[in-house]
């Protein structure tokens, strides 16, 4: 997180709100609502409390407008910037101006939710600027994200509490606040490890890490903000070169990516591998490309299925220490990367060679950098 | 993409309008040419390192894509 240079915050922490006009894309209760709980997000981790006031001054003025508002920071038409805030200071400070050439909507998670449009402008009303955390809600882009389960991630509450405290008024437990997967810790454990066209993708919680190996980058981004129909914590991921699709499986459910688009009639059920009924979680996949077979991982045993043959092989399930020797942890995550097979067991991943043999047992982000 | 890519002049000028906004890349009109592209490189730079991509200085095809995604229009330094 980050805040504003100089002292940059209220001096008192009962604040005022007014929102001086409407979009048309939603309605008055709807606006209203949105705003009220996107206050509501940063009052419940500090001693802040909002007013509303329906005349006058308030602290933070909301509105919306188009272009040039007047305010020497005009605005740019449908998509592109989306809105902006003022921090804390003496007349247009903490101000709050939305771009109503943008969509605006209320749940549907197409367009722009105002919902978390707003808590992120609030955050600048309040001191904070940008956070460089790709999870947290002060994050430039916009990222859709489940607003009915959204809960203020950690780097933003970090954040605001350095510059307010925490709330005096704490009655009860709260949900706790997520914190986004960091490649250079040395207890990072996997959920999952797919290859995607080349580009090696890894699943840890609500996020992913997407490597390419031939630009040397790698970048971390939330599931959401690029599939939302996709959970977090996902069991495994594959991917099928035979059908050009990465394959996502959580529980019994499996969703389909064509490249970076959501593949249509997806999810399907696990039994669409033929996985005997009792199989109704998997802990990791492994596509072998030699002999288009399927490995699943389930417990501390493998099924195999045949995917030019679309059954499950025969002699199947094997203990996972007979088809990989030496492999004795529970496997979390499996890919294949340039004819070897890596499986990932806590925080450490074995490199299997030809037939099976094992070569090296290395840190989990070998492939991920820190 | 069935859209074409944008042609040169639209990729500068994504960036041009992304950096003045954002990045506080001043003016451009009346500096001469060296002036404007080591301005240009050095936020290019920086907005690189904001977002963890590759510090190049230069307008690569990830840099413009992160350019293109809807966002705030609070500037990400110097605000």
């Amino acid at each position: 997180y980050s805040t504003f240079q100089g002292d940059y915050k209220w001096k008192k922490h009962d604040l005022t709100y007014r929102i001086e006009n409407y979009t048309p894309d939603m309605s008055v209760a709807e606006v209203d609502d949105s705003i009220k709980r996107a206050l509501q997000l940063w009052a419940d981790v500090t001693p802040l409390r909002f007013t509303r006031l329906y005349r006058g001054t308030a602290d933070i003025m909301i509105s919306f407008g188009v272009g040039d508002h007047q305010d020497g920071y005009p605005f740019d038409g449908p998509n592109g910037l989306l809105a902006h805030a003022f921090p804390p200071f003496e007349g247009i400070g903490g101000d709050a101006h939305f771009d109503d050439d943008e969509k605006f909507f209320y749940r549907s998670p197409q367009g722009y939710n105002l919902f978390l449009v707003a808590a992120h402008e609030f955050g600048h009303s309040l001191g904070l600027e940008h956070s460089r955390d790709p999870g947290a809600l002060m994050y430039p882009t916009y990222i859709h994200r489940d607003v009915d389960t959204f809960v203020l991630p950690k780097d933003d509450v970090d954040g605001i509490q350095s510059l307010y405290g925490p709330n005096p008024d704490e009655t009860g437990p709260r949900p706790t606040p997520p914190v986004t997967p960091n490649k250079c810790d040395p207890k990072l454990v996997l959920d999952a490890v797919t290859m995607l066209r080349g580009e090696i993708m890894f699943f840890k919680d609500s996020f992913f890490w997407r490597s390419s190996p031939h630009r040397g980058t790698v970048e971390q981004h939330l599931i959401t903000g690029f599939w939302p129909e996709i959970p977090g914590h996902i069991d495994a991921a594959f991917e099928s070169p035979l059908e050009d699709k990465v394959f996502i499986i959580k529980g019994e459910k499996v969703w389909a990516l064509y490249g970076y688009e959501m593949a249509q009639g997806y999810p399907k059920s696990l039994s669409m591998f033929r996985l005997p009924r009792k199989v109704q979680k998997v802990d990791a996949v492994l596509y072998d490309e030699t002999s288009y077979k399927i490995l699943f991982f389930v417990n501390k045993q493998i099924y195999s299925y045949n995917e030019e043959q679309r059954r499950l092989e025969k002699g199947y399930p094997k203990p996972v220490e007979v088809v990989f020797p030496g492999m004795k942890g529970k496997v979390t995550a499996a890919f294949q990367y340039q004819g070897f097979n890596y499986l990932f067991s806590g925080s450490k991943m074995f490199e299997f060679g030809a037939y099976n043999k094992l070569r090296r047992v290395l840190n989990n982000n070998y492939f991920l950098p820190c | 993409s069935p859209i074409a890519p944008p042609a040169d002049e639209d990729r500068e000028s994504i960036a041009v309008n992304y950096l003045t906004q954002l990045y506080g890349l001043p003016n451009q009109s009346n500096s001469d040419t060296e002036k404007r592209s080591s301005g240009m490189s050095l936020r290019l730079k920086e907005m690189q390192q904001f977002f963890r991509l590759k510090v190049t200085g230069k307008l690569d095809e990830e840099t413009l894509d992160v350019m293109k995604k809807p966002r705030c229009g609070v500037p990400d330094v110097a605000a």
